[in-house]
């Protein structure tokens, strides 16, 4: 039997906003640690990770592992019934083909039950390296999906590039250029306006908007977002879930091939 | 520029 309780329904509901317009189809691997989700995009240019930890929910019981394969489009048009101020428990027996998902809303006597039917999904898991990165960029997430969107506006690529304590995003196409180039800041008062660089070398490389501006609806997840780079590897971008009380659930990870000279 | 894809740097597990 599994069985998950979320008080704070809508950051399932967030996390599906922001994955289900890049992944079609994906499984939830569910152990005792807790629910884990890794897809690639139909392209196979990126990948998204998904992690929420078992202590993140009030309720959590997985007696054995399962995987419960979804179309993520279905799950969503389910969670959208679901209130903002519900709490959403999953429920799956051993062998069933479907999940069911009870949102209650607070402080009222409705509760709605609804089923979504699972499927056996061939997905692949790919291993990805923990290597360190040559520039680790901590900015709001509000900033960088305004950058993502407003460069989209000119070019279909970002070219990211950093060096001593600022990064640079440009973009460039038939009506003209334009980029965006943000400092490293000290307020202290307010973390989640500020913006880090840790960098140990230069670097310039290129993405596709297309896929960021789909990263960047993970926005309400997160007041901040982490850019890690390194040359000729993968970008990762990473939204920390954290709850109300700001307690670490888990993570988002978008990780985006880069464009090559050819 | 070429558009590389992500199984060309993470490989199945």
């Amino acid at each position: 039997m599994f069985e998950a309780k979320l008080i704070q329904g809508a950051i399932l509901k967030k996390i599906l906003d922001a994955i289900k317009d890049l992944v079609n189809e994906a499984s939830w691997d569910c152990s005792s640690q807790g629910m884990s989700l890794q897809a690639m995009d139909t392209s196979h240019v990126s990948l998204v990770a998904v992690q929420m930890k078992a202590d993140g929910f009030d309720k959590y019981r997985c007696d054995r592992s399962v995987t419960l394969g979804m179309n993520l489009s279905s799950l969503s048009k389910i969670l959208k019934c679901a209130g903002n101020d519900d709490t959403i428990t999953l429920k799956a027996p051993d062998d069933g083909d479907k999940i069911t998902l009870v949102f209650e809303a607070k402080n009222e006597s409705e509760t709605s039950e609804y089923e979504v039917k699972l499927m056996n999904l061939d997905s692949e898991y790919l291993g990805i390296p923990d290597t360190p990165y040559s520039v680790n960029v901590k900015m709001p997430s509000h900033k960088f999906q305004r950058i993502c969107r407003d460069l989209q506006q000119i070019g279909d690529a970002v070219t990211i590039s950093c060096a001593k304590d600022s990064i640079r995003f440009a973009a460039k196409g038939d009506l003209g250029s334009g980029t965006v180039n943000l400092c490293q800041t000290a307020s202290a008062d307010k973390p989640e306006d500020s913006v880090s660089i840790s960098m140990q070398e230069p670097i310039i490389q290129s993405f596709a908007l297309k896929y960021l501006n789909h990263f960047a609806k993970a926005t309400p997840l997160s007041p901040q977002v982490s850019l890690s780079l390194s040359p000729d590897v993968p970008l990762v971008v990473e939204y920390s879930i954290t709850d109300d009380d700001g307690s670490d659930f888990g993570y988002i990870r978008y990780y985006l091939a880069p464009k090559i000279d050819e | 520029m070429s558009q590389k894809t992500i199984t060309s740097f993470f490989k199945p597990a």
